[in-house]
C-alpha cells in the first residue's frame, strides 16, 4: 500500500498502544511482521472492517476514530 | 463484556473535581450525574455525590499535562478519556476536547461518562460496536440508552436490580403525612401538550405540572403522574409557575397570591408566604443563569428578583416583550434549560429563545410531539435549520413500562446527591 510518511509507524504504535500487538518481551524491538498482520487482522476484525491484513484506507481512518484510551482485549493472543 | 474487575461494596460515593469550559457549569454537571444514572438503573449500585474529602470515583479534567496522571493526553480527537478499573476509582476526560451536550456536534460529554464509569464499575470494551462500553467512539445519539452487552456485563459483576432487595437505609418512603385535601382530579394527558409550569429542577432533571399532577421529562420519554402533594408535601395542585434556583437550591411555587418554597421536596420553615410585592395569579416563572435572577410573568409584564437581595420593585413590571423578543403574553410555562437556552410554553405551543433573549426562527412548535414524546397530530413544521429540539420525537406515550425515577432527598442536605432510584412500582 502507499503509506505516507510515519503512517506505518503510527500504526503499529496505535496497535502497541490499545493490545493489539504485544512487545515481544524478551526479543529485540523489531516486531515480527506477521505478528504485525495477526494484529491487523484483529483489529479489522472487532472493528468490522474487511480483515485483509493490510493497512488500508479504511482501516487507517478507523484508527483516526476519536476513542477511550484503555485497550482492547480484541486480540486473543496478545490479551492471554 | 469483558470483566476487569469490580466493587466489593455497592454504594458508592464519587466527587467532580472540576469541569470543562465548554459547557455551562450545571449542563456539565447534569450530564455526568446522568452517566451514573445509566448505571444505577439497571443494577443495584447507589452513587452519592460529596463535595468534599476523598470519594470512592473521582471525576475531573486535564490536558497533555496533568500533575497527578502519567497518561498525558493528546489534544483535540483520538483519545477522549481513560479511567482505572476497581477498586482505583480514577476517571479522566481530555479537556481539549469540544464537550457538548444535545447536539451532533464536538464529543457528547454524558455518553463518554457512562463509557468510562463502565471502566470504573469493572467492565472492560465489548466486541459489539453499537455498544457503549465499544472502544470507539459512535457519536451523539439523541435517544441514547445502554446495549443489551453493557447491561449484561454490569449485572454480571453486581446483579440484577430488583425492587425486593431494596437495602433499607436506601429505600426512600414517600412521605405518610395525609396529601394536602385535593379536589379529585381526572389525571391529565401529556400527550395534550398543556401544562401549568414547567420547571428545570434539581439535578437536571425537567418536571411538567398540570392540574394535580407532576411528571419527569426526559431524552427517552416520561416520568410516571404522580400527585404533586405526593413529592412536595403541602403543595396544591394547578399551580400558576414553579422556578428552581441553582444559585440558593430553593424551589418556588405560585398560586394565586401565595408562594411556597422548598428545597429539594423539604419545604422551608414558614412557607407559604402571602404574594405581596408582585401581583397575585402570575403565570409563569424562570431562573436565568446568566444574572443569576429569577423572572416571573403575568399577562404582559415580568418582575426580575433577585432571591438574596431587597429587590425594588417599583418600576415593575415591565413589558416582557422588551426583553424577550418574540414570545406570547400569558405564557402558562418558561424555563431556563439545559442547553443554555430560554423556553416559553403557551397552549399546545412553546417558543424557544437564543442565548440573546430573542425566538430562534422555526418556532413555535409543538410541544406535545417535542418535549412529551407524543405521536404527532399533525405533520409538524421542523424548523428550516432543521434542529429538532432535544427531547425524543415521533413516539407515543408508552404508559406500561415506565420505572419510577424521582429521586426523594427528604432528609439528606442539598451536598449529598442520592442518585439512587427507586424501583419500577405501578404509577
Amino acid at each position: 500500500w502507499a503509506l505516507g510518511p510515519g503512517e506505518k509507524e503510527a500504526a503499529v504504535d496505535y496497535l502497541l498502544q490499545y493490545g493489539y500487538l504485544q512487545k515481544p518481551l524478551e526479543g529485540p524491538d523489531d516486531l515480527r511482521p506477521e505478528d504485525i498482520i495477526e494484529a491487523l487482522r484483529a483489529f479489522q476484525e472487532a472493528s468490522e472492517l474487511p480483515v485483509s491484513g493490510q493497512l488500508d484506507d479504511a482501516t487507517r481512518a478507523r484508527m483516526r476514530q476519536p476513542r477511550c484510551g484503555l485497550e482492547d482485549p480484541f486480540n486473543q493472543k496478545t490479551h492471554k | 463484556y469483558l470483566l476487569l474487575g469490580r466493587w466489593r461494596k455497592k454504594h458508592l460515593t464519587f466527587r467532580i473535581l472540576n469541569l470543562p469550559s465548554t459547557l455551562p457549569s450545571y449542563t456539565a454537571r447534569a450530564a455526568l450525574l446522568q452517566a451514573f444514572q445509566y448505571w444505577s438503573n439497571v443494577a443495584p449500585l447507589t452513587f452519592r455525590e460529596v463535595k468534599a474529602g476523598w470519594a470512592d470515583i473521582r471525576l475531573s479534567f486535564h490536558g497533555r499535562q496533568s500533575p497527578y496522571c502519567s497518561n498525558a493526553f493528546d489534544g483535540p480527537g483520538r483519545v477522549l478519556a481513560h479511567a482505572d478499573i476497581p477498586e482505583l476509582g480514577s476517571v479522566h476526560f481530555d479537556e481539549d476536547e469540544l464537550w457538548t451536550e444535545e447536539t451532533y456536534r464536538g464529543v457528547n460529554l454524558r455518553i463518554i461518562a457512562a463509557h468510562e464509569l463502565g471502566h470504573a464499575l469493572g467492565l472492560g470494551h465489548s466486541r459489539y460496536t453499537q455498544a457503549l462500553m465499544a472502544p470507539v467512539y459512535a457519536g451523539y445519539r439523541p435517544h441514547f440508552k445502554l446495549h443489551p452487552d453493557d447491561v449484561a456485563g454490569i449485572q454480571a459483576l453486581y446483579g440484577k436490580k430488583s425492587p425486593e432487595i431494596e437495602d433499607e437505609e436506601e429505600e426512600t418512603e414517600l412521605p405518610t403525612v395525609p396529601q394536602v385535601p385535593t379536589e379529585p382530579s381526572p389525571m391529565p394527558d401529556p400527550c395534550s401538550g398543556e401544562v401549568d409550569a414547567m420547571m428545570l429542577g434539581p439535578r437536571g432533571k425537567t418536571y411538567a405540572f398540570k392540574g394535580n399532577y407532576v411528571w419527569t421529562v426526559t431524552d427517552s420519554g416520561l416520568g410516571p403522574l404522580f400527585q404533586v402533594s405526593a413529592l412536595w408535601e403541602g403543595l396544591p395542585g394547578n399551580l400558576d409557575a414553579a422556578v428552581y434556583s441553582p444559585r440558593t437550591q430553593w424551589i418556588h411555587f405560585f398560586k394565586g397570591d401565595k408562594v411556597w418554597r422548598y428545597v429539594n421536596f423539604k419545604m422551608s420553615p414558614g412557607f407559604p408566604k402571602k404574594l405581596n410585592r408582585v401581583e397575585p395569579n402570575l403565570d409563569a416563572a424562570l431562573y436565568w443563569p446568566l444574572n443569576k435572577k429569577v423572572f416571573l410573568f403575568k399577562g404582559s409584564g415580568y418582575w426580575q428578583w433577585d432571591e438574596l437581595a431587597q429587590t425594588d420593585f417599583s418600576r415593575y413590571p415591565k413589558p416582557t416583550k422588551g426583553l424577550f423578543t418574540g414570545v406570547p403574553d400569558q405564557p402558562s410555562g418558561a424555563m431556563s434549560w439545559r442547553d443554555g437556552r430560554v423556553y416559553f410554553f403557551k397552549g399546545k405551543q412553546y417558543w424557544r429563545l437564543n442565548r440573546q433573549l430573542r425566538v430562534e426562527k422555526g418556532y413555535p412548535r409543538d410541544i406535545a410531539h417535542n418535549w412529551m414524546h407524543c405521536r404527532p397530530q399533525t405533520p409538524d413544521t421542523t424548523p428550516s435549520d432543521g434542529d429538532t429540539t432535544s427531547s425524543a420525537t415521533g413516539t407515543t406515550l408508552d404508559t406500561t413500562s415506565l420505572a419510577i425515577d424521582i429521586t426523594l432527598n427528604t432528609d439528606r442536605s442539598a451536598r449529598d446527591t442520592i442518585l439512587d432510584i427507586t424501583p419500577s412500582a405501578t404509577a
